[in-house]
């Protein structure tokens, strides 16, 4: 069986708040590592790729592999019934019918609890091979949801080129053209500002706003964030989250015909 | 004209 108590609600209400424009229906696999979560978007452009390591939870317990079906919609419902600050204890069965959702408040004797049926997936698993990026940028969070913002207004594409002298984000649009450039950059007073450049070779690659405005749902689970990208091939945005988890979205270029 | 690749051809299936 399943037991797994977060010390905050907030955690698991953040993160399915972040995907839940991207994916419908998802199996939260959970085995003695964690629990983990793999799901395209229904155009099967954007890949999420999510793990909350047992470390994240305090107790873990799962003595064997349980995949938990669920419908983000209904998660979401339930979630909301979750003050912020509660602790949250998932609960399953060996072969579930449903998962259990205990919300406790630490400051008073408030306990609510919460059943979600589940669902059968039949799910696509794709085997993301470990890839070494021809460059990666790590950067505030806020910064990269801004700037995604911005060139959302003018355009439905953004190029994004690395070079040794910074990272170019810029589009055209119908209305006109725009562009933001990031160097290297250490902030003394607060390294969560920094922008760091790790580059191997240039990159140029472009890619959906509306996807790219999506994944930055998640700013509020990190402030920070590391694009890593190589040519032709799918871009990495992660976001760490505690205890060495993290969640991850793919996204494939736009490829010139 | 530029298309949007679909992310499954970039990895493998696991």
């Amino acid at each position: 069986m399943l037991e797994a108590r977060l010390e905050q609600a907030n955690l698991l209400k953040k993160v399915v708040d972040s995907i839940t424009n991207l994916v419908q229906d998802c199996n939260f696999d959970c085995n003695d590592s964690g629990i983990a979560l793999q799901a395209m978007d229904n155009s099967h452009v954007a890949l999420v790729a999510m793990m909350l390591r047992s470390d994240a939870f305090s107790p873990f317990r799962c003595d064997r592999n349980i995949a938990l079906g669920i419908n983000l919609t209904s998660l979401t419902k339930v979630l909301r019934c979750a003050q912020n600050e509660d602790i949250l204890t998932l609960k399953a069965e060996d072969a579930p019918d449903v998962v259990n959702l205990v919300f406790e408040s630490a400051e008073s004797d408030r306990l609510s609890e919460y059943d979600i049926k589940l669902m059968d997936i039949d799910q696509e698993h794709l085997g993301i091979p470990d890839t070494e990026y021809a460059a990666s940028i790590t950067m505030p969070s806020a910064e990269f949801q801004r700037i995604t913002r911005d060139l959302l207004a003018l355009s439905e594409s953004v190029s994004i080129e690395c070079t040794k002298e910074g990272v170019k984000f810029s589009c055209q649009g119908d209305i006109g053209s725009g562009s933001v450039t990031l160097r290297s950059h250490t902030n003394v007073d607060n390294e969560d500002r920094n922008v760091s450049i790790d580059l191997s070779e240039p990159v140029s690659l472009m890619f959906s706003l509306k996807y790219l405005s999506n994944f930055c749902k998640a700013s509020g689970l990190s402030s920070r964030v590391k694009l890593s990208l190589s040519n032709e091939v799918p871009l990495l945005v992660e976001y760490a989250l505690p205890s060495n988890s993290f969640l991850r979205f793919y996204l494939a270029p736009k490829i010139g015909d | 004209k530029i298309f949007q690749t679909q992310i499954f051809k970039f990895f493998l299936n696991g």
